[in-house]
């Protein structure tokens, strides 16, 4: 699994 | 958390006032695009949907919250209340061609395949084209009202204060990678290029925007 950021962004 | 994000939330919000007091004051929805709005909603709701599933924070939540129903509260606007008023015959975009662009792009790009991730995935293109409609709407018409240049711009800056976020946290924070939401959060600011441009030279006039035909 490639890193994704957690989406805390609207 | 950094100022350019906040700002571009902010930004957001103000061009949903903007658009809400439009058609309150005016007590009609001429302009503005039926079709933009209804595809906001698509994306709030298929984006937004890990409301149920994550909390990130307070002030995420309320903003889901909120950009969801003042959204619905527009179209209710739109649909019964001033329906008498909506510019139907200059709203002729097709958007079963922004849905079918974004839907092809949500089942290539996705992260990973689950179905929260491939309708957030929509969202982000369904987004960066969503206001193609309003645009094109304020093309055939030439000219629109103080109130809505104001909103349209409000939300380009919107999505170009968030470009720079992006940059900061590329800069700041180790392991900070969005590639789709980069992407099509570029695409959505260049889409907006036109409209920028009239709008900075009509503010300089002191007129109303006026677009050439």
């Amino acid at each position: 699994d490639s890193i994704e950021t957690e989406k805390d962004e609207l | 958390m950094n100022l350019f994000r906040l700002c571009g939330d902010l930004s957001h919000v103000v061009s949903i006032v903007l658009l809400l007091l439009k058609i309150r004051a005016t007590r009609s929805c001429v302009g503005i695009s039926l079709k933009t709005q209804f595809l906001y909603l698509v994306v709030f709701v298929t984006r937004y949907l890990d409301l149920f599933v994550t909390f990130i924070s307070l002030y995420n939540s309320v903003m889901k919250v909120a950009f969801i129903s003042t959204t619905a509260y527009i179209l209710y606007l739109m649909f019964f209340k001033f329906k008498h008023t909506y510019d139907k015959d200059h709203d002729t975009f097709r958007i079963q061609f922004l849905i079918a662009f974004a839907a092809a792009l949500a089942f290539v790009t996705p992260h990973r395949y689950s179905l929260l991730e491939v309708l957030w995935t929509f969202s982000l293109w369904l987004e960066s084209v969503a206001i193609l409609p309003q645009l094109y709407m304020l093309q055939t018409t030439g000219e629109c009202e103080n109130l809505t240049s104001h909103y349209i711009f409000a939300l380009g800056l919107y999505r170009a204060l968030y470009a720079v976020n992006w940059v900061y946290r590329y800069s700041t924070e180790p392991g900070y990678w969005q590639p789709v939401t980069w992407i099509a959060g570029i695409l959505q600011t260049a889409l907006y290029g036109d409209f920028f441009y009239y709008y900075v030279a009509s503010r300089r006039r002191g007129k109303r925007l006026k677009l050439p035909t």
